[in-house]
């Protein structure tokens, strides 16, 4: 699963995500890229998510929406509200996997619960960071 | 006047030791640093969000490496079939399509169904129709062909089990 999250010079935000699925899945499956709220999710009053995981867990805690959610009425920072959804909500239910979300200050966050991340990032100082978590 | 910033991921999954060589290593981060600064080019020069998205999708979809686009997983069926979706943080308008199989870009189709469409979520062969309609081009069967992948589904096909992008068991022969 590929995904991107940018702000631009007017604040706005926006997140996609794009994927081929799971090796051998039938039935039609369909996990969390393609759902909005799930997978994907962009509201410049909070945040631009894309997540990368095991999709029926990122459904089942409606992740992308769930960190915006966290920032807007929780008063959440990008970082609190990620890791929050990452390392406990999603972890608690057995989910593995990860996101990267922005705000509209350009503040990005990327955690991850399990390995075999892909990562690339440019800040607002315009420092790039490409890595791959193992 | 705000900062721009971007940022793209690719993929999750168990990376058994061994299996990621000094090589391929390089492989996965020049694409990944082709397609971050597609997006952060047109951030730069003024382009917005959605466009920058878009673009750094695209390179990565047309990557065998990563798995979406011409890289995807094998079904059960031995077929591919793509999701994607896309949201726009200014309005909240979006789009997103599933099931879908020989586009090349499915990041593109969901743009499409957000910006062109009454709709949101489009899936299978209504989708498919809808491509269609806007005068997309199917890719051969073989486009989306890799070997790894194809080894990928061998190893499990029978198993009644699925696994994400880069999984490979303990005892995988292709490790």
């Amino acid at each position: 699963t590929v995904g991107a999250v940018a702000c631009d010079f007017e604040g706005n935000l926006a997140a996609a995500t794009s994927t081929g699925g799971m090796t051998n899945k039938k039935f039609g499956r369909i996990g969390d890229s393609s759902m909005i709220g799930a997978g994907t999710y962009a509201n410049n009053k909070t945040c631009a998510v894309s997540c990368t995981g095991s999709g029926e867990f990122f459904i089942r805690a409606v992740v992308a929406y769930d960190v915006s959610c966290l920032m807007e009425f929780k008063g959440l920072s990008l970082k609190e509200a990620t890791e929050e959804v990452v390392q406990n909500r999603l972890l608690s239910i057995g989910g593995d996997g990860g996101l990267i979300a922005i705000d509209a200050e350009g503040n990005i966050a990327m955690p991850f619960n399990t390995e075999g991340m892909y990562r690339a990032s440019i800040d607002t100082q315009g420092n790039k960071n490409i890595a791959i978590y193992k | 006047m705000k900062k721009i910033a971007l940022a793209i991921h690719g993929g999750a999954g168990t990376l058994l030791k061994g299996m990621m060589t000094a090589e391929k290593e390089v492989s996965y981060k020049k694409t990944l640093e082709a397609a971050i600064t597609a997006g952060y080019n047109i951030l730069e020069h003024n382009g917005n969000s959605v466009d920058a998205v878009v673009e750094a999708l695209k390179l990565l979809e047309d990557s065998p490496l990563f798995n979406a686009g011409k890289g995807s997983v094998f079904t059960n069926a031995g077929t591919h079939e793509m999701d994607a979706a896309i949201m726009n943080g200014g309005n909240l308008e979006a789009g997103a399509v599933s099931l879908i199989s020989g586009i090349k870009n499915p990041v593109l189709l969901a743009k499409d169904i957000m910006e062109k469409s009454e709709h949101v979520f489009l899936a299978g062969t209504g989708a498919m129709d809808y491509a269609e309609l806007l005068g997309y081009k199917l890719e051969p069967e073989d486009y989306f062909y890799d070997e790894f992948r194809f080894q990928q589904w061998q190893e499990i096909k029978n198993s009644g089990n699925f696994q994400l992008d880069h999984s490979v068991k303990k005892d995988s022969k292709f490790g």
